[in-house]
C-alpha cells in the first residue's frame, strides 16, 4: 500500500534475514558479574565509545534546539549526576564505571539510563 | 514496540520482539529517518551475563544502558518490556525519587534484577506484577512449559491485568504493542491488527523463528522506529538479534 499506513501483505521467507530491512547482526559481549560493578562494562563501553558519544551529542543537540541557552544540558550535568548515588547496588557503581569508560559526564549517562521513565508521559 | 510469546503444537515456546524507539526525537530529512533511532542502532549489543564463567542470563542492550528491555534466562523464562504511556508516567516517579520518596523501582533495574535472581517463570511473574515501579509498563513474559506466557499490564503502583496464553480458549499466543489489550489501539498507530492477522495466518502448527521473523518484518509492525528484532527460544537458551531498517515507503511509527 503506497499511502499511509503503508500496510503490506504478511511477509514470508524473510528468514534468515537479508535484504534492505536487515542491517546486520548484533555483536556479542560478556559481562562478568564476578568483577566490580565499576569495571564490568569497561570493555564494551571502550569499544562503543564513539557511538555512545555520538548518541549523547545528538540528544544534547536536540535539547539545545529547544533551549538554545544550553541551560538544560547544564542542569542535567549538575543535578542528574548525584542521582547515581541514590540508585540501588550495583547500579550506581555501574553507571559511574560507564561514564568513566565513555568519558562522558555522569549526569548524561544517568539521563540515558532513566530515558524510559522520562518518555512514558 | 511489538512483543509476542507463542506456543507451537509441541508445547515449545518462542518469544520475539521489535524494539521501536526515538519518536519525535529529531528527523533526518536526508535519510528520512528518526535521528535518535539511527544513532541507537550501532549501540545494539547482545550480552552474556556470567558468574563463575557460566551464563546466568542473556540480554539485548544499547551500550551504556544497564537496564534490561529484552532478556532470556535459559531453560527458565524470557522477558521483554514494552512502553506504556500514561499521564501518571515516569516523570512523576522521577520527581518523587528526587524528592526522597524512593519506594518505587526503576523499570530497567527491576527487569535486570528479575533476570539475575528469579529462577522460574512464576517467581519472575510475581516480582514483575508486585514490585512498585516509577513508571507504567507492559512486561511480556514467557516460560518453559506449556501455557507459560503472559502480558502483565502495570501501573506504577499495581498490576492492572495479567493476560495469559490459554490453549483451551484457543489463545496460543499473546501479542502486545503499546496499548492495553482490552482497549482498541490508537487508530494512527495500529500495529496490533496487522501483527495478529499475520500470526493467525501463520497458524500454531507453523510457528518458528522464521515465521515470527516474517510477522515482525511486515509493515507497519516493522516501521521507522524499529532498531532491532530479537528472537528467543527458552528451551535451547537461544537469542538472536538483527538490526533493522525500514526504507520508504514506511510508517514513521
Amino acid at each position: 500500500q503506497y499511502v499511509p499506513p503503508y500496510t503490506e501483505e504478511c511477509r514470508s521467507g524473510t528468514y534468515p534475514p537479508s535484504g534492505p530491512t536487515f542491517k546486520g547482526q548484533a555483536p556479542w559481549y560478556k559481562i562478568n558479574l564476578d568483577i566490580s560493578p565499576r569495571q564490568r562494562w569497561h570493555q564494551l563501553i571502550s569499544d562503543k565509545k564513539a557511538e555512545l558519544n555520538s548518541l549523547i551529542q545528538g540528544i544534547k543537540d536536540l535539547a539545545n534546539a529547544f533551549f538554545p541557552s544550553g541551560k538544560l544540558v547544564e542542569l542535567v550535568d549538575k543535578y542528574m549526576g548525584p542521582l547515581a548515588d541514590t540508585l540501588p547496588f550495583p547500579f550506581g557503581d555501574e553507571i559511574k564505571g560507564i561514564a568513566e569508560a565513555a568519558d562522558i559526564p555522569l549526569g548524561e549517562i544517568v539521563l540515558f539510563n532513566v530515558f524510559y521513565e522520562l518518555f512514558t508521559v | 514496540c511489538t512483543s509476542v510469546v507463542a506456543e507451537d503444537k509441541t508445547g515449545k515456546l518462542f518469544h520475539a520482539r521489535n524494539l521501536d524507539f526515538g519518536l519525535f526525537l529529531g528527523w533526518n530529512a536526508t535519510t528520512h529517518a528518526w535521528k535518535v533511532t539511527e544513532q541507537l542502532r550501532p549501540l545494539v549489543v547482545n550480552l552474556d551475563f556470567q558468574r563463575n564463567n557460566a551464563t546466568v542470563f542473556k540480554s539485548v542492550n544499547y551500550a551504556g544502558y544497564m537496564g534490561i528491555l529484552t532478556g532470556i534466562r535459559p531453560k527458565a523464562f524470557t522477558l521483554t518490556m514494552n512502553e506504556r504511556f500514561n499521564i501518571d508516567g515516569g516523570f512523576i516517579g522521577i520527581l518523587e525519587w528526587l524528592l526522597g520518596k524512593r519506594d518505587g523501582m526503576w523499570m530497567g533495574f527491576l527487569t535486570r534484577q528479575v533476570l539475575e535472581n528469579a529462577t522460574s517463570y512464576e517467581e519472575a511473574k510475581n516480582k514483575l506484577a508486585q514490585t512498585k515501579l516509577l513508571a507504567p509498563a507492559y512486561f511480556i513474559l514467557g516460560g518453559n512449559k506449556s501455557e507459560e506466557g503472559c502480558v502483565i499490564t502495570r501501573s506504577r503502583a499495581a498490576s492492572l491485568d495479567i493476560w495469559e496464553i490459554s490453549l483451551k480458549q484457543g489463545r496460543w499466543y499473546v501479542l502486545e504493542t503499546n496499548y492495553d489489550h482490552w482497549k482498541d489501539p490508537l487508530f494512527l498507530d495500529d500495529r496490533r491488527t496487522p501483527a495478529m492477522k499475520c500470526m493467525n495466518r501463520t497458524t500454531q502448527a507453523n510457528i518458528s523463528f522464521g515465521t515470527i521473523y516474517d510477522v515482525l518484518s511486515t509493515k507497519p509492525v516493522l516501521n521507522k522506529l524499529t532498531t532491532y528484532t530479537t528472537l528467543m527460544d527458552v528451551s535451547e537458551g537461544k537469542l538472536e538479534t538483527y538490526l533493522r531498517d525500514c526504507p520508504n515507503p514506511c510508517m514513521p511509527w
